[in-house]
């Protein structure tokens, strides 16, 4: 019913929508590195892209592509990811809950140790508990399509070779979560795509797009 | 010189990967 598909203590109206309470985003705020503003202005984001192609309360896997890429079609490896990590209860949507929880991590203020853990997961595509090498290899694959690159496989392959070398301190031949940990606690640029600096700044971006689509 | 490159390397400047077109309107 209602209830199982509606996170935290919402009220559902007429519509089978829900209706977030100021105490919802209290909660969140509480749970989050967000104020309760913020948490309100992430709302206002969060409607806009749960709404884009099917209008109801949750983000669909189109409509996260149709965000990030500009274009619901085709298959897209980190899309893939993204969306699973952040569809904390595996239901196949991304709820207002979910989706807050999974920004908090690229809040500049989030501590390290979340974005390590969060990188971990994306990264670790089979879900295996280690970045293997074959994954490391689809990865780069994936970037390559993305560059309009075309590499020989022997090239791919040492490319590939060193990447878990370079992080793979048991020499076990994969990148066990605390390779990982040592590895970007040496080298922290790697984890530049975890931090969104808008998200200091939320409620300013975020009603600036009010502002443009009321004026639209 | 790509050998020389760790594959995190892409991944995180990647466009692909950047959840920043969420906030572009």
């Amino acid at each position: 019913g209602c209830f199982s598909y509606c996170p935290c203590i919402s009220i559902i109206d007429q519509n089978h929508k829900c209706t977030y309470t100021a105490k919802d985003f209290a909660i969140l705020a509480d749970e989050t590195r967000f104020t309760v503003e913020e948490v309100e202005a992430l709302h206002v984001l969060f409607k806009r892209l749960s709404s884009s192609l099917i209008d109801d309360d949750s983000i669909h896997k189109e409509e996260l592509q149709l965000a990030l890429f500009q274009t619901p079609y085709g298959k897209n490896l980190f899309l893939d990811r993204v969306f699973d990590v952040f569809d904390q209860k595996r239901n196949g949507v991304i709820e207002f809950d979910e989706f807050v929880h999974a920004l908090s991590v690229f809040h500049p203020y989030a501590p390290m140790d979340e974005k390590i853990d969060f990188a971990f997961k994306l990264y670790d595509l089979r879900q295996t508990g280690f970045i293997e090498p074959e994954e490391v290899k689809l990865m780069v694959v994936a970037i390559l399509i993305e560059f309009d690159m075309n590499l020989p496989d022997d090239l791919l392959e040492a490319i590939v070779h060193k990447t878990i070398a370079d992080a793979d301190k048991d020499n076990d031949g994969k990148i066990s979560r605390e390779d990982w940990k040592a590895f970007v606690s040496r080298n922290p640029s790697l984890l530049i795509n975890m931090t969104l600096p808008y998200l200091k700044d939320i409620t300013s971006v975020l009603s600036s797009f009010v502002f443009k689509t009321e004026a639209k | 010189k790509p050998v020389s490159m760790n594959a995190f390397e892409l991944i995180s400047r990647s466009q692909s990967f950047n959840l920043e077109n969420l906030f572009e309107k």
